[in-house]
């Protein structure tokens, strides 16, 4: 699965993920990706998320819409609020995996419980950053 | 005027570093910079966030190193179904596809949904015809092969014969 998050000088807010599923997976079987409030989403009052895991978990627990309802009903930060749901409502419940949100005054976040996630990056500085391990 | 950012991810899962080569690992962080690069030419340029993430979400499926596009893992009867969506924050629209295999760039076939039909996800023949007729590139199955992948597969189910596949997804969410 692949997925890019961003915050555009308008401060608008954007989510596009891709992805193949998982080897061997049954025929006809759609994880999170597709699933909008699960795997993708985007809304500039709180964020835009795009996940890559464990599927199934992602969508019963409605992991990128649950991060948004969190920030917006429970004021919590987009970290804050990616953190929890995936060190503790996804992992508690074998949903491995991580996912990478920003909010509309572009702060970013990256959160995963497995052992790593290709990830990367890049603000109006022009600091580009990649990173697989923690 | 909001100051602008991008993130991307390639995928998260049993990532082991013993098991990847310093090459292998050149190569996902240059493919992850690219990415990034293409996506930030859009930002830098006053481009939209659905812009900037489409068009880094392209490279990586171009990137056969990645679970999506070129490189897509095989399903149990050893074909490619691939699933894609997109979400634009600032109007709520979104589109999305499943189960497709033929447009070189499956998330421009959810912005095809998106931008060209009133449903957020399509799915089978009617979500190609949206594609081809937004005039999305289509690629032949062998495009989409990799190796690994097929390796990948063969490796999977014989555990699943030998009865000692593992119930742990991470291994295989590519």
């Amino acid at each position: 699965t692949v997925g890019a998050v961003a915050c555009d000088m308008q401060g608008n807010l954007a989510a596009a993920t891709s992805t193949g599923g998982m080897t061997a997976k049954a025929p006809g079987r759609v994880g999170d990706t597709p699933v909008i409030g699960a795997g993708t989403y985007a809304d500039n009052a709180t964020c835009a998320v795009s996940g890559t895991g464990h599927g199934e978990v992602f969508i019963r627990f409605t992991a990128a819409a649950e991060i948004a309802a969190r920030m917006r009903h429970g004021g919590q930060s987009l970290d804050q609020a990616a953190k929890h749901v995936v060190m503790q409502d996804l992992a508690q419940n074998d949903g491995s995996g991580g996912l990478i949100a920003v909010d509309a005054q572009g702060n970013l976040s990256r959160p995963f419980n497995s052992e790593g996630m290709y990830r990367g990056t890049v603000t109006q500085d022009g600091d580009f950053q990649t990173d697989i391990f923690r | 005027m909001t100051r602008f950012s991008l993130a991307v991810h390639g995928g998260a899962g049993t990532i082991r570093r013993a098991n990847l080569t310093p090459q292998a690992e050149a190569a996902y962080h240059n493919g992850l910079k690219r990415a990034l690069q293409a996506g930030h030419a859009v930002l830098a340029d006053h481009g939209s966030a659905m812009d900037a993430v489409t068009a880094a979400v392209c490279v990586l499926e171009d990137e056969p190193l990645f679970n999506a596009g070129r490189g897509a893992v095989f399903t149990s009867d050893g074909v490619q179904e691939m699933d894609a969506a997109v979400m634009d924050g600032a109007t709520r629209m979104a589109g999305a596809v499943a189960g497709i295999l033929g447009p070189r760039n499956p998330v421009m076939a959810a912005r095809a949904v998106m931008e060209h039909t009133d449903h957020v996800m399509l799915i089978g023949p009617n979500a190609l015809k949206v594609a081809r007729d937004a005039g999305v590139p289509f690629e032949d199955a062998g495009y989409f092969f990799t190796q690994a992948r097929w390796d990948a597969l063969q490796s999977t189910l014989k555990m699943r014969r030998d009865g000692i596949e593992d119930s742990d997804p991470a291994r295989r969410h590519g």
